[in-house]
């Protein structure tokens, strides 16, 4: 059952994995697990579903992890998940949703780098793909999507922590997430979590120009901070990419604002930097929880302006 | 694969007060044979730059930030003391779990 996991605690992959076969085993009515391709290392990509029924009906997009070591974000999306399961028929919000929408969520997008930030280097960030020519390993899946690729913010160098890869969509993760978009066909919001820094970003990262839904954007990213502010004084900064930390190419929510998805958010998570990547773990549920609000705040939106 | 350890690797935030300086960090960034690990890139002035330094360049990079009047604060001391809590951390939870 998922009343006997630890939301409050770092797990492994295989840990993480359980869990969401608890919870599609505990709430079958709503949540089932799809599995939408495997990593290089061969690792399924494990998404869970969350519907009342319909078919294809408008969803929205929640992924985490793509970063590895950004452990605090795969911690908070198995919360989150939890959230929605639990809080369908209790919290109207939720609900309402529910009952119009699905929700997708994928907790650990670079199972690959997870797993190696567990047995071998907690401060891996890249994918474990081999480059050709190169003794160096991984890609930068976010700097791997095809929006501006090749740009300024990203490396050449396969070396680079932020080393773009061969070509967009090189990474099997990047492409795997890009095909389920593409094939559903009816998006509404993309939103991914990333730490550290408390930001909630929305596009261009690749160039320094504001979008066509810039205002729609910005009001919403400032509502959206606000609500998490409102649980624990938590305060996020609200830009884009570009005006928020730097120019950065190859970025997911580049791609998936390009793409036509209009609500599309970045995350960054607890702290500024205290602890950086190696939040505690006493810090994952009340970073989950304020997320969740910010969270909520965007899904509504997306609800009630389809 | 042998674990990968940071005896000695210290985090150190960087404050730079205009463009020149972060020129310079950009500089610092592109020197591969230090193996900086930039936790946030050094882009606009106004935003603090985190830089992960592994124990034998630390003299180095310190040297060059004090050399160019750089503001700097350490962060972490020790990285792997913060993982070794980490790891102890996650043990004693799944012990208390089973």
């Amino acid at each position: 059952s998922s009343n006997s996991f630890n939301y409050g605690t770092y797990h492994s992959l295989d840990s993480i994995y359980a869990e969401l076969d608890h919870l599609a085993s505990e709430y079958s009515n709503i949540v089932s697990k799809l599995q939408i391709g495997k990593s290089y290392e061969k690792r399924p990509l494990y998404v869970l579903k969350f519907s009342t029924g319909g078919s294809n009906r408008p969803a929205i997009w929640i992924d985490a992890g793509i970063h590895s070591r950004e452990w605090v974000t795969q911690a908070s999306a198995v919360w989150i998940a939890k959230k929605i399961a639990s809080d369908y028929g209790k919290d109207l919000s939720i609900t309402s949703l529910l009952n119009k929408m699905d929700i997708f969520l994928l907790p650990v997008t670079n199972p690959d780098g997870y797993v190696f930030t567990h047995t071998t280097n907690r401060m891996w960030r890249k994918t474990r793909s081999k480059n050709q020519g190169s003794p160096c390993v991984g890609v930068d899946p976010n700097r791997n999507w095809d929006a501006g690729f090749g740009g300024p913010g990203a490396s050449s160098n396969p070396c680079s922590d932020s080393y773009r890869g061969p070509s967009a969509n090189s990474e099997v993760e990047v492409k795997s997430v890009v095909n389920f978009i593409k094939n559903h066909g009816n998006i509404q919001a993309f939103l991914t979590f990333h730490s550290y820094s408390q930001l909630l970003m929305y596009p261009y990262g690749y160039k320094c120009t504001e979008p066509a839904d810039y205002a729609e954007l910005d009001a919403l990213g400032r509502a959206a901070a606000s609500s998490i502010r409102s649980l624990y004084g938590t305060t996020f900064t609200v830009g884009s990419i570009c005006s928020t930390i730097y120019q950065a190419s190859g970025g997911s929510i580049d791609w998936s604002y390009d793409y036509g998805i209009k609500y599309s958010f970045a995350f960054e998570l607890r702290d500024t930097g205290r602890y950086g990547f190696l939040l505690p773990a006493s810090q994952i549920i009340p970073t989950a929880e304020e997320t969740w609000l910010g969270l909520k705040k965007i899904m509504e939106h997306v609800r009630d302006n389809p | 694969l042998c674990l990968e350890t940071f005896v000695g690797d210290q985090v150190l935030r960087i404050k730079t007060r205009n463009e020149e300086e972060v020129k310079k960090l950009q500089l610092l960034e592109s020197l591969e044979h230090l193996e900086l690990d930039f936790w946030i890139n050094p882009s606009t002035p106004a935003l603090p730059v985190d830089v992960r330094i592994p124990a034998n360049s630390v003299q180095a990079v310190k040297a060059f930030l004090e050399s160019h009047g750089i503001e700097y604060s350490i962060l972490i001391e020790d990285l792997q003391v913060v993982l070794d809590k980490e790891k102890q951390d996650m043990a004693c939870s799944q012990q208390k779990e089973r």
